[in-house]
C-alpha cells in the first residue's frame, strides 16, 4: 500500500463521522438513486468495518465531507474524463473529499443483467475511490482493492490485507474488527 | 538481435485508433532505441499518471529514449509487473486496461514519490 505525499488523513475528534452526499444534477439515470445509494452504502461499510470511522449520507451536497457525482469529459477540476473505458473515476486525497465517476462508462451492478463488453462494476470502483478519499494511494498488489486498474466485467470489492494494513495505519483499527469477522462478511456478501 | 544503441527501427503503424488507450497496443515489444509514430501519446499517458515530467518544450518525442525507459521501469515496479524496461505484453495489457485517474505518484516532479510500505 502507499499514501499520498505527506500522508494526509481526516483529522477529527472521535467518534469520526464523515458525511457524504450525491450531486443531484450529476447522476446517471439508468441506475436509480436508491440503488446507487445502496451500492455506495455497501462500499463505505467495507471500510467502516476495519477502521474507527463511520460514514453518513446527508442531503446537503455542498456541506458534505465527501461529494460524489458522475461527470462527462471536462468537469472543472482540471482532470477531464476520457469517454468509454480509459479513466473510470478519480477521488481527491484528504480532506478534499471530491469523488468523481466518468458518466461515459456503462456502470453495472452485476454482469448477468448487463451484457455490455465495456461494463464496469460500480461497487468495485466506489470501494477503490473511497480508499483514496481516506488517504490511500495506489497499491502494487494486484489483488488489492487499491490496485489502479480494473478490467471491464470484473468485480473487486473485498478489502485485502494490503488495503486493511494501509488504512489501519492511518486511522487505527475498528475495535470490533477481526480478520475472521472480515472473512465472515465476505462469505455472506458473496452468497448475496 | 542487438540493436546499436542509437539506431532507430521505424515501425510503420496505423496511427488512427478511437478506443481510449486501445491504440497503445501497437507499441507492443518496443524497447529502448526504437521510434514509433505516436509514441508521444503514450508518453502523455505516462506523464498523466506521474511517471514522466512534461518536457520544457511541452512536446514529447516518438523516440523510446533513456528517460522513457526509466518511466517504464517505474511503472512496471509500481504495478507489480515483470520489470523489463520494455513494452512487453504484460505491460501493454495493463496500460490499455481501464483504471483510476489518480496518479500513481502524487508528486508530479518526481518519478516515484508515494511512500511505499
Amino acid at each position: 500500500f502507499a499514501y499520498f505525499y505527506g500522508k494526509p488523513r481526516w483529522v477529527r475528534q472521535a467518534p469520526v463521522v464523515l458525511t457524504y452526499a450525491f450531486s443531484q444534477n450529476n447522476m446517471i439515470s439508468y441506475i436509480s438513486l436508491n440503488v446507487t445509494r445502496t451500492v455506495f452504502k455497501r462500499a463505505f461499510s467495507r471500510w467502516e468495518q476495519v477502521i474507527p470511522v463511520s460514514f453518513m449520507e446527508i442531503e446537503d451536497y455542498p456541506s458534505a465531507d465527501i461529494r460524489i457525482g458522475f461527470y462527462y469529459g471536462h468537469h472543472g477540476d482540471g482532470q477531464p474524463f476520457d469517454g468509454v473505458l480509459g479513466v473510470l473515476a478519480h477521488a481527491f486525497s484528504p480532506e478534499n473529499g471530491r469523488f468523481h465517476l466518468d458518466a461515459s462508462e456503462t456502470w453495472a451492478l452485476d454482469f448477468e443483467t448487463v451484457k455490455s463488453r465495456v461494463a464496469v462494476d460500480l461497487e468495485s470502483v466506489a470501494t477503490h475511490e473511497i480508499g483514496h478519499v481516506l488517504g490511500l494511494a495506489h497499491s502494487s498488489v494486484k489483488e488489492a482493492v487499491m490496485y489502479p486498474s480494473l478490467s471491464p466485467r470484473s468485480k473487486k470489492v473485498d478489502l485485502k490485507i494490503d488495503d486493511i494494513n494501509g488504512v489501519q495505519a492511518l486511522y487505527g483499527s475498528n475495535p470490533n474488527f477481526t480478520f475472521s469477522s472480515l472473512l465472515a462478511s465476505e462469505k455472506s456478501s458473496n452468497k448475496g | 538481435r542487438i540493436l546499436p544503441e542509437y539506431s532507430s527501427t521505424v515501425i510503420a503503424v496505423d496511427a488512427h485508433t478511437t478506443a481510449t488507450w486501445h491504440g497503445f497496443t501497437r507499441f507492443l515489444d518496443a524497447g529502448k532505441g526504437s521510434q514509433v509514430s505516436g509514441m508521444s501519446e503514450l508518453k502523455k499517458y505516462f506523464s498523466r499518471f506521474g511517471y514522466l515530467p512534461i518536457p520544457d518544450t511541452n512536446n514529447f518525442t516518438d523516440i523510446f529514449d533513456k528517460e522513457f525507459q526509466s518511466a517504464v521501469l517505474a511503472y512496471q515496479t509500481n504495478l507489480g509487473l515483470p520489470v523489463t524496461g520494455e513494452l512487453d505484453s504484460d505491460t501493454i495489457s495493463t496500460i490499455v486496461s481501464p483504471r483510476c485517474g489518480v496518479s500513481d505518484t502524487k508528486t508530479h516532479n518526481a518519478t516515484f514519490h508515494a511512500t511505499k510500505h
